[in-house]
Parts: structure tokens; C-alpha cells; sequence
């Protein structure tokens, strides 16, 4: 996260930390039941083996010293079929819930962003000399509808229907290189709903291009069927 | 059909103070809009409804000639029409409150009869609405709203009222209301509130000043002209083709020489970008092509190649000579020198410390909640959108009234903010009255991790800590660090020193499936598995975090 602040420790309890077999932080992901994760599908390009990954859950620092640090296998990982940047992990046992590990919410399937929404993402990615390595940091900006992200100026016509754009129109803050698959989340009321999955960017923090999120509305349905058949 | 409710706009927690109002029993808002509607005593502009006391009351004042205040419980509405200050054709049904002809005389009260002794009264036109002094129209006289002037010599005049941009567009038609509803290449426009065939973002709901109504073309986003979602899957979106109105467009704002706010009144002439970069030509498309030109944005001042924020910028900017830079923003000199206008990116990261109480009645709260009970953002004390109030810095300069954090600069009972959402125009926010403590600290994590439930199991159960030592067939368990009676090395607390191998306890430090075992203190039955109950499935609310997030938003 370019930007923004660290985070309170686990007040977005539903981040988890992909990593390597031997505990390397690459990319960000999210649970959505006590079973499965969901994370971009090219977090996945490194190997097509489930043993090549590990999950860690309930985790502030990027060291992964606290008490509080729920490490699981992966058993089994479904990418979306048509290529989108979406994928779902099945955990080799359930996390255990707590105060430090919860779900997000999922949104209804198809459902829009009205443009006004508050939004935010988190991770540990690339902070790009701002403050705040090491730690899970946050920022929050508004989504960006695609009729305008399309403009020339802006990222010219790359954003396709199954994605959103989110950011500042002046850069400044953003997503980058190591949150990939981690949550972009909207309030809704009074819970967090992943309306995105962090995906991919022409720089980080540039102005007038924001970042670009998997629109995980649209795969609703995908999701619900790959966790009922497994 | 509609709804009667459709010609009011709806306020939650506001109020009027009125003199001149009537009070009704009704059960409904719509019962009340009923006797709005029929009222006969004054021309209702607004009603008050209270659905705790069922409480109607009928108004003639509205948000343009009274104060608001905030009050619990009650909505407000006000009549559409009443809010308009422009007029639809020859203006019948003008309501605005214009009071001076176009040469800028004062107009005489309709129920005056001095100096002119007018025709058209209120009392022989009760439907008319012929107010105070307000310009009307009626006898549907073709040039609009008039009214009798107080100049002796000109008996009546016409009024400048602009046109409500129904029929045509001003400038880039951001105010146009009218019913085409076709795109230039002639594809039906899909309905705002609906997502078939193009998913999108401008929901009416969350534009309500944007007039996104039906399917008809808008211009929620400053684009040169209206536009619709079209009904044809392979078209998004397409311009509309509004003819342009050929009256002039509503007097601008007085430009200024000075940087203010975001500087979209900025009519100086300076043309360097901050960076010392000549700008291009806004009427050129060399060395960029672009469509900020002055046809496209005809009332935003794009004169010659001077810096200028037609779009809602930061701050004044052009295109560049620069072949390598399209477009900078340029340094303006602030209006206000004392006060810098465009702040830099970066946000000082916040305290750590949050208040998350409030002592009293919370006048003197300074922490930095914003967000109400029912979890709606606040709006930034400074903003006068959704809602427009005086509760502002310069007011009340006392109050703490930084960025959108909960206050009570009112001493009301305890802290409060206006919301982000149009249609709620305030409420309390969503905090504790301290107990004495005064400020807490957001709390810390407890230092154990609760993965462990000792009274059940969670699948194989290789997580299970608990305390039961006997096996499903009655065995007492031998301690895993024990050899006796039966001999085993490779299962010890040393061996695997993570699987909670304690005294006797049933344990599965093998991942074994079929749950927790032990081995038994009884010689002719080295290991047995042990009966725990599975865990019922977690209870958890999706989104909802037990440690309260910053949202750290950087906007």
C-alpha cells in the first residue's frame, strides 16, 4: 500500500498472507468462509501444486510473530475458468475463528457500486518508501466508475466490464506490487463487503491511474458453486 | 402513476420553525402530502411528518426562506416545484421567489393595490400562486413570468427567470431535465435504475442531484454534453443530441484573478503550468488531442491558453506545449495568501490513540469517530453537500469542527454529524459515554490465541486442547510422556512439541481422521480412539471486525 496509514492491528481480520512453502510473503488474499480463500488467479502462476503454498491468517506484522497466527496448508486451488483474475483456495482444515480471524462478506451476485462507496484496501505489498513496511497497512478512496476510467487520460478503454477501478484521481495512494489478491471492501451499513480483488495497475499511486480490482460481484455465483462441489 | 411523495423531497431529521403552518393527525406521508396538497389556508411548500406522534404539520416556508434544524423522528418535504428557481416553458407553473423585472425593478405584492390596481389577485387566482411579489405568469402570457412593477410609470414588466433546460441545454447541459431519451445514433437510452443490459455506477439513488431519472440523457459526470447507457448490448454508452438553448446561459459567477477553493471560477491569465511548461491552445488539439474545448465546455472560460479547471480539478491546470507532458496543474496565487488552497498529497498518518468516548454531553469530544449509529459516514463539517447547514469552522470556532468527525457543537445531548447520505440529514454517532475512564486507547489484542476449543473438535480434531483422558470404550489414557505400560518413542511431547501432548489427554498429533486417540493405561490395548463431540460450526458475523478499523482514507 502506497500511502495511506497502518492499520489498526487485526481490524481486517479477513486478510490473509500467501506465501511460499518456506513462509515468504507474495501476495494478499481473503477468507471468505472458514475453508476458503479467495485471491487473483495470478497469484497462482508460480506453481499449479497446492503444496507450493501456504496460508497464514490472524496476523498484523508481515513476520508473523504473533500468538494470534493461524498457518494452513492448501489442499486444493480452482482457478475461473474463463481466465477472469480470480481464484479460490481450499484450505487443508478450517481456520479457527476468533477475535483475529473472520470472514468478509461476500456481495449479492451482480451487484453494483453506486460511486459514492466508501472503499478500502489493505495488505502488505510495496509501500514505495512511505511509511508502514512490515506492517498490514490500509487506505481508502472512492471507486471509480469504468465509463470514466476508460477515458483517454485514464487507463483508455484497458478496464474490462468484469473489473472496477478504484483510486484517487491525483495518485497518491494505491495498491501495489504484493497486494495483489488481497480485498478491496466496501462499508455497507455496518460490515465489510470484498467488492474487489487487487489485481493490477500501470505503476502504483500514479496520477490519473487508478488501480484495477476484479469486479468479485460477477463471480458470486462461480464462487458459490466451486465451495459447494468441494 | 407515481407516487404523490414523487413531487417532494424527502429530509430526514430536519425541521422547520413556521409561522404560518397547520397541524394534521395523518398516518402516513402520504396522507399528509394529501393535506399539503389541499391546503387552503396558504400555499403548502413543505410538510413536516412525525411518525412517532403521527404528526403532520403544512407549511408555507421551505429550506430557501427558513432555517433547518436538526430534530429526531422527523422528516421533512418540500414541494419540487417550490425549489425550482428556473421556469419550464412560458413558466404557469414558475414558483421561484424572483421579485425584480429584467430591467431590475422591485415588482409590486400581487395583493397590493399601489401603485398599479392589478387584474390578476390572489383572491381571484387562488391556484396561480401569486405571492408576496413574486414574479408569475398567470395568464399564460408567452414571455413568461411578469409582474407589476413599483415604478409608477411601468405598470407591469417581464421577469429574467432562466429556462429550466427541459427543451434545450446551457453550456454542457450538467442542468438539463428534459425527456430525450434517444442517443445521436439514434439507440434507446437504458432506464438509470436499471443494470440490464450494461452494469454501471450511477444508480439514481446515490445522485439524487443529479436528476437521473426514467431513461432519459444526463450529464452526471462532465462530459461535453448528455448522455445515456444505451438499450443495445453492444453500445455502453452514447452521447444524446440535445439542441443547444438559444437563449443566453444563466449569468456566470464573477470570475476571479485569485485561486479559491479548487479554482473553477479562476478567470485569470496566467498560461505556465507549475513546472514553467507553456499551455496548448484549449481550441487546439496539437501537440494533444483533447475534448476540453470551449464548444465542448462552452461556459467554463477556456479563453486563449489560459490555466483553468473546467472539470473539477484540484486546481487551475492545461494542457502543455510539452510534447512529453499533456498536462500540468499551474501555480495560482491564493486568493487568501495566509492560507494555502492546494494542500500537498500527503495526510499526516493518524494517532494512534482514538477517543472512544465522550465525557458529558460530548462538547468537549476531539476524537476522530465518523461514522453515525447506523453506521452512515459523516459529512466534513466544511462541505455543503449532501447538506447544506451552518454549523461550520468559522461559526463555531470553538467546536472542533476538523474534517467529518463527530461533534456537538450545539450542546446537544451528545456528539452528532451531518450525514454523507442525502436523504438523512443528520444523526448521533456511534459512540460511548465514557464511564469515568476519559480517553481509552483502542484496545490490544489479547496475547493468547482463542484457536483452541477445549470442549469439542473441529474436523480431525488435530486442534483439539481439551482435558478429556479417557478413551470412547472407558480406558484411562497413559501420559504421552510416560513409557508405561506401553512403550513408544516416536509420539512425546519432545517429538512433537506443537500437537499439546500434556499429561493424558486425548490428542491427534498424527492428523490421524478419524479424531483424537491416546494410548491406554490398560496392557492389552495399546491405544484407543477418544469420543469428543464436534464443534457446532463457528458463529461468526461476516465484515464485522471485534478491533475497530482506522479507515484511513486518503481522498
Amino acid at each position: 500500500i502506497v500511502a495511506g496509514c497502518v492499520s489498526h492491528p487485526h481490524s481486517w481480520p479477513w486478510q490473509i498472507s500467501l506465501r511460499t512453502s518456506y513462509g515468504l510473503h507474495f501476495c494478499g488474499g481473503t477468507l471468505i468462509h472458514p475453508q476458503w480463500v479467495l485471491t487473483a488467479a495470478h497469484c497462482l502462476e508460480k506453481s499449479s501444486r497446492a503444496a507450493a503454498y501456504k496460508v497464514y491468517l490472524g496476523l498484523h506484522r508481515e513476520a508473523a510473530t504473533e500468538p494470534s497466527v493461524q498457518i494452513r496448508d492448501v489442499e486444493k486451488l480452482f482457478k475461473e475458468p474463463h481466465r477472469a483474475d480470480i481464484a479460490l483456495l481450499k484450505l487443508s482444515r478450517p481456520a479457527a475463528i476468533n477475535d483475529h480471524v473472520i470472514p468478509v462478506c461476500l456481495p449479492k451476485e451482480n451487484s453494483v457500486l453506486g460511486g459514492r462507496e466508501e472503499c478500502y484496501v489493505t495488505g502488505w505489498g510495496d509501500t514505495k518508501g512511505t511509511r508502514g513496511s512490515g506492517y498490514l497497512k490500509e487506505t481508502g478512496f472512492p471507486v471509480i466508475e469504468n465509463k470514466i476510467c476508460n477515458r483517454p487520460e485514464f487507463l483508455n478503454g484497458r478496464v474490462k466490464k468484469h473489473e472496477l477501478c478504484a483510486g484517487n484521481i491525483h495518485g497518491g495512494t494505491d495498491t501495489c506490487q504484493g497486494d495483489s489478491g488481497g480485498p478491496l471492501v466496501c462499508l455497507d451499513q455496518d460490515k465489510f463487503v470484498q467488492h474487489g480483488i487487487t489485481s493490477w495497475g500501470l505503476g502504483c499511486a500514479q496520477p490519473m491511474k487508478p488501480g484495477v480490482y476484479v469486479r468479485v460481484s460477477n463471480y458470486v455465483p462461480w464462487i458459490k458453486s466451486v465451495m459447494e462441489s468441494n | 402513476q407515481g407516487s404523490i411523495l414523487d413531487h417532494y423531497v424527502r429530509t430526514e431529521g430536519a425541521w422547520l420553525l413556521n409561522p404560518m403552518k397547520e397541524v394534521y393527525r395523518a398516518n402516513s406521508d402520504e396522507e399528509c402530502a394529501e393535506k399539503c396538497e389541499n391546503e387552503e389556508k396558504f400555499a403548502c411548500r413543505a410538510f413536516l411528518f412525525t411518525s412517532k406522534d403521527q404528526q403532520c404539520l403544512t407549511l408555507t416556508e421551505n429550506s430557501k426562506t427558513a432555517m433547518l434544524f436538526r430534530r429526531a423522528n422527523a422528516i421533512l418535504y418540500e414541494k419540487r416545484i417550490y425549489l425550482l428557481e428556473c421556469k419550464e416553458g412560458k413558466g404557469m407553473d414558475y414558483r421561484g421567489t424572483e421579485a425584480k423585472t429584467q430591467k431590475g425593478v422591485r415588482c409590486q405584492k400581487w395583493a397590493d393595490n399601489a401603485p398599479h390596481k392589478p387584474n390578476y389577485t390572489p383572491e381571484k387566482y387562488p391556484k396561480a400562486g401569486l405571492e408576496e411579489n413574486y414574479c408569475r405568469n398567470p395568464d399564460g402570457d408567452e414571455k413568461g413570468p411578469w409582474c407589476y412593477t413599483t415604478d409608477p410609470d411601468t405598470r407591469f414588466d417581464y421577469c429574467n427567470i432562466p429556462e429550466c433546460e427541459v427543451e434545450c441545454m446551457h453550456c454542457s447541459g450538467e442542468n438539463y431535465h428534459g425527456v430525450v431519451a434517444t442517443t445521436v445514433s439514434g439507440l434507446e437510452c437504458q432506464r438509470w435504475d436499471s443494470q440490464l443490459p450494461h452494469s454501471h455506477g450511477y444508480l439514481p439513488e446515490n445522485f439524487p442531484e443529479k436528476d437521473l431519472k426514467n431513461n432519459y440523457c444526463r450529464n452526471p459526470d462532465g462530459e461535453p454534453r448528455p448522455w445515456c447507457f444505451t438499450t443495445s448490448p453492444t453500445k455502453r454508452w452514447e452521447f444524446c443530441d440535445i439542441p443547444r438553448c438559444t437563449t443566453p446561459p444563466p449569468p456566470p459567477a464573477p470570475g476571479r484573478q485569485c485561486l479559491s477553493g479548487r479554482g473553477e471560477d479562476y478567470r485569470g491569465t496566467i498560461s505556465v503550468t507549475e513546472s514553467g511548461n507553456t499551455c496548448q491552445h484549449w481550441s487546439s488539439q496539437s501537440p494533444h488531442r483533447h475534448a476540453r474545448t470551449p464548444e465542448n465546455y462552452p461556459c467554463r472560460g477556456l479563453d486563449e491558453n489560459y490555466c483553468r479547471n473546467p472539470d473539477g480539478e484540484k486546481r487551475p491546470w492545461c494542457y502543455t506545449t510539452n510534447t512529453t507532458a499533456r498536462w500540468e496543474y499551474c501555480n495560482i496565487p491564493s486568493c487568501d495568501s495566509t492560507k494555502p488552497e492546494a494542500p500537498a498529497v500527503d495526510v499526516p498518518e493518524q494517532a494512534e490513540v482514538t477517543e472512544e468516548c465522550y465525557q458529558g454531553n460530548g462538547v468537549t469530544y476531539r476524537g476522530t469517530a465518523s461514522f453515525t449509529r447506523s453506521g452512515r459516514k459523516c459529512q466534513a463539517w466544511s462541505s455543503m453537500s449532501p447538506h447544506r447547514h451552518n454549523k461550520t469552522a468559522e461559526n463555531f470556532p470553538d467546536a472542533g469542527l476538523s474534517q467529518n468527525y463527530c461533534r456537538n457543537p450545539d450542546a446537544d445531548s451528545r456528539p452528532w454529524c451531518y450525514t454523507t447520505d442525502p436523504s438523512v440529514r443528520w444523526e448521533y454517532c456511534d459512540l460511548k459515554k465514557c464511564d469515568g475512564q476519559g480517553l481509552q486507547t483502542v484496545p490490544k489484542p489479547p496475547q493468547t490465541s482463542l484457536e483452541t476449543n477445549p470442549d469439542c473438535i473441529v474436523e480431525n480434531g488435530v486442534d483439539y486442547r481439551g482435558t478429556v483422558a479417557k478413551t470412547a470404550r472407558g480406558r484411562t489414557c497413559q501420559e504421552w510422556s510416560s513409557q508405561k505400560p506401553h512403550s513408544h518413542d516416536y509420539f512425546t511431547p519432545k517429538t512433537h512439541p506443537r500437537a499439546g501432548l500434556e499429561k493424558n489427554y486425548c490428542r491427534n498429533p498424527d492428523g490421524d481422521v478419524n479424531g483424537p486417540w491416546c494410548y491406554t493405561t490398560d496392557p492389552r490395548k495399546a491405544w484407543e480412539y477418544c469420543d469428543i463431540p464436534k464443534c457446532p460450526p463457528p458463529q461468526y458475523e461476516c465484515g464485522k471486525a471485534k478491533f475497530r478499523p482506522k479507515l484511513c482514507a486518503q481522498r
